[in-house]
């Protein structure tokens, strides 16, 4: 053990324990975390060669290798808690993004949440066993964010009862889902659904895109892989061309809108509900941008105690670069955010799982809220955390270049949070839009309820500039 | 209908209160150009999007509001006076760090004053030296194995120069003294200078 590292943990003034459970959400957890850490990591069959001497092909072969033993390890063990399966995941592919990310992170999700019984039985539990692996297919080429710009075509032949899809121009070629390169046989469609002649706007579609034993592209289907990136290089982002391809209507996911055999159109209860999935990861997101940070700060922080550097005092022993001011300037600050993005995290993991319990319940009152919510603080989180991976990099000076540092890879794996799931400045935008709404209602005479209960309040503040 | 506040820069409520004050304040602005936008005969959509950029700093200061809020919320579940007293130094230093980043806001709102913002400042300083003796162990709350992390600079033992070295003979480069690009390439240009 490093002198320096030793006689910093003997400064401490607190018990380190307690802080890990309160991370944790108690000390049971924290054993349990640590029980299945230790499963994967004492497991010779996720021994890996490093990534970083291997190449993006052998990247992805080695991380589909992983996947696969984990879904067998998972279901030895019998772990089923998403929890529990998250933290699995994230050992097996320490924090690295893996072919089967959006399986297990939208496709099941989607289905979970959108399914009816005979649709759970249908799509779920295959896809549970693996047996069915799917993604979730939405940006399209020329079009991300913006869902209305959407160009897939969904078109129901009610003499057939069959939906056919097509991507009717190149720039509605679906572009950039995980898993739908090489991984998948299945994808959850994105498409303006039409029927009686009328567009109905966007709705989600089970559609098998591969052989089920051969593997091969099924007819109509155009799929593979989109070619290297900044990072993300174990993941197989896919693109699909679909010509005329046909599903049963069964295949549209029905618990909210639904389209009759006759092609009449059944409204969902909420607009928003088809975005359900896409809440519930920027919800995700924002853990995941604490979570970036703190192993940032963990390598920075840790870096900067053993370091010895110059000198602050002439004559004297080279200081650790932890005692320079501006070392600390660079990085407390980002610990402190690392520690307040985590409970942010924390806090939008509880929330989304209140509300989801109270949509199922038929209550849709708080989706709204949640939808601006975890739009606004996704941008936020991601754009801050993204900052400051680089911060934590540069204060390693030359050596947080290398690989070896984590930090690249760190940054690399982490920068396009800002950009999918909803591009920040957009995203920003529809925060602004529920404000903006809510200001109004509050101008208005309406009291407001939840985090933008201030609103209510600004029309009678006014302050002024007061010497301490 | 001026209402006076006096911020203690010191106090975690009173810099929740300010960051609220902030966030009202930039919604406010941002609904209003909207609604000069309209005035001006703009219609809706042209009116949004020439109030873009006020739209933006509103929600970001909305957001900024609720990460302040939710780390003070979060003060309160903590039991440990050790830790409790840490975690508040460190929500301190957030919010008045995110006070310096966005003083212009603050201020232009008249939520702080210069002196105030100076104040600030010496404040950060002071906290700084407050957190360096549980820096380290601030990391090794967050508990991350090592295989987890995989940095050479971020191991748990500090033991990184060996390791650094270790892992640099590693790279597939040096899986052979001579590279083939020595036969193919650089000695037949020897011969041929």
């Amino acid at each position: 053990m490093n002198p320096d590292i030793i006689k910093e943990r003997q400064n401490a003034t607190f018990d380190v324990e307690k802080l890990t459970n309160i991370l944790d959400g108690g000390p049971e957890k924290t054993k349990r975390r640590r029980e299945i850490e230790a499963l994967v990591l004492s497991d010779p069959d996720f021994k890996e060669e490093d990534p970083n001497f291997l190449s993006r092909s052998e990247r992805y072969d080695q991380a589909v290798r992983k996947s696969a033993q984990m879904i067998l390890k998972l279901r030895e063990y019998g772990i089923a808690d998403p929890e529990e399966i998250y933290c699995y995941k994230t050992s097996v592919h320490p924090d690295r993004p893996e072919p089967l990310d959006l399986h297990l992170g939208m496709f099941l999700p989607t289905l979970l949440n959108q399914s009816t019984p005979e649709q759970m039985d249908r799509f779920f539990m295959p896809a549970w066993n693996l047996e069915i692996i799917g993604t979730y297919a939405q940006t399209e080429m020329g079009h991300g964010t913006h869902l209305r710009g959407l160009e897939t075509t969904a078109t129901y032949d009610p003499a057939t009862q069959e939906f056919v899809l097509n991507s009717p121009t190149v720039s509605s070629i679906k572009w950039w889902p995980g898993g739908l390169g090489k991984t998948s046989n299945h994808a959850i469609v994105l498409a303006q659904l039409y029927t009686q002649g009328n567009c109905h706007g966007l709705h989600a579609f089970i559609v098998p895109i591969r052989d089920m034993s051969t593997h091969e592209p099924l007819p109509g289907i155009v799929v593979g892989d989109i070619g290297p990136k900044f990072g993300f290089n174990e993941v197989d982002n896919g693109f699909l061309k679909l010509e005329n391809v046909r599903i049963p209507r069964e295949n549209m996911l029905m618990k909210y809108a639904k389209v009759e055999p006759d092609g009449t159109y059944v409204k969902p209860p909420s607009a928003k509900l088809t975005y359900g999935t896409m809440v519930f990861i920027r919800s995700i997101i924002v853990g995941e941008s604490a979570r970036a940070l703190a192993k940032s700060c963990t390598i920075a922080i840790r870096y900067s105690a053993v370091r010895h550097q110059s000198e602050i005092r002439p004559g004297e022993p080279e200081p650790q670069i932890l005692d320079y001011q501006t070392q600390q300037y660079k990085l407390f600050p980002l610990l402190a955010m690392a520690y307040a993005f985590t409970f942010v995290g924390q806090y939008m993991k509880q929330t989304y799982h209140r509300i989801s319990g109270d949509i199922n319940q038929g209550d849709f009152s708080e989706l709204p809220e949640l939808h601006a919510l975890s739009a606004g603080l996704k941008a936020f989180t991601t754009w801050a955390t993204n900052a400051a991976i680089e911060v934590c990099r540069m204060s390693c000076g030359g050596h947080g270049y290398s690989r070896s540092s984590a930090l690249p890879d760190i940054y690399v794996e982490f920068t396009p949070t800002c950009t999918y799931e909803g591009e920040n400045t957009v995203m920003m935008l529809q925060t602004a839009r529920y404000l903006v709404k809510s200001y109004r209602q509050a101008k208005d005479g309406q009291q407001l309820s939840g985090i933008v209960s201030y609103l209510n309040e600004a029309e009678h503040r006014r302050v002024q500039p007061q010497p301490v | 209908a001026a209402r006076p506040t006096v911020v203690d820069i010191n106090d975690l409520a009173s810099l929740v209160e300010v960051y609220k004050l902030r966030a009202a304040i930039l919604v406010e602005l941002a609904a209003k150009s909207i609604q000069q936008e309209l005035q001006r005969r703009k219609s809706q959509e042209d009116a949004w999007n020439n109030s873009a950029i006020d739209l933006v700093r509103a929600s970001d200061a909305h957001c900024h509001y609720v990460v302040v809020k939710l780390f003070t919320d979060k003060l309160g579940e903590i039991g440990d006076t050790a830790v409790h007293s840490v975690l508040s130094t460190l929500a301190l230093l957030y919010a008045l760090h995110g006070i310096t980043q966005n003083s212009g806001d603050f201020l232009q709102a008249g939520l702080l004053s210069v002196p105030q913002v100076l104040l600030i400042s010496v404040r950060i300083k002071e906290l700084l030296a407050q957190l360096r003796p549980n820096a380290v162990v601030l990391v090794d709350a967050f508990d991350f194995h090592d295989k987890k992390l995989n940095s050479v600079l971020g191991r748990y033992d500090g033991n990184v120069y060996e390791n650094l070295f270790d892992w640099a003979r590693r790279s597939p480069l040096n899986s052979t003294e001579v590279h083939d690009s020595f036969h193919k390439y650089l000695k037949p240009l020897r011969s041929k200078l």
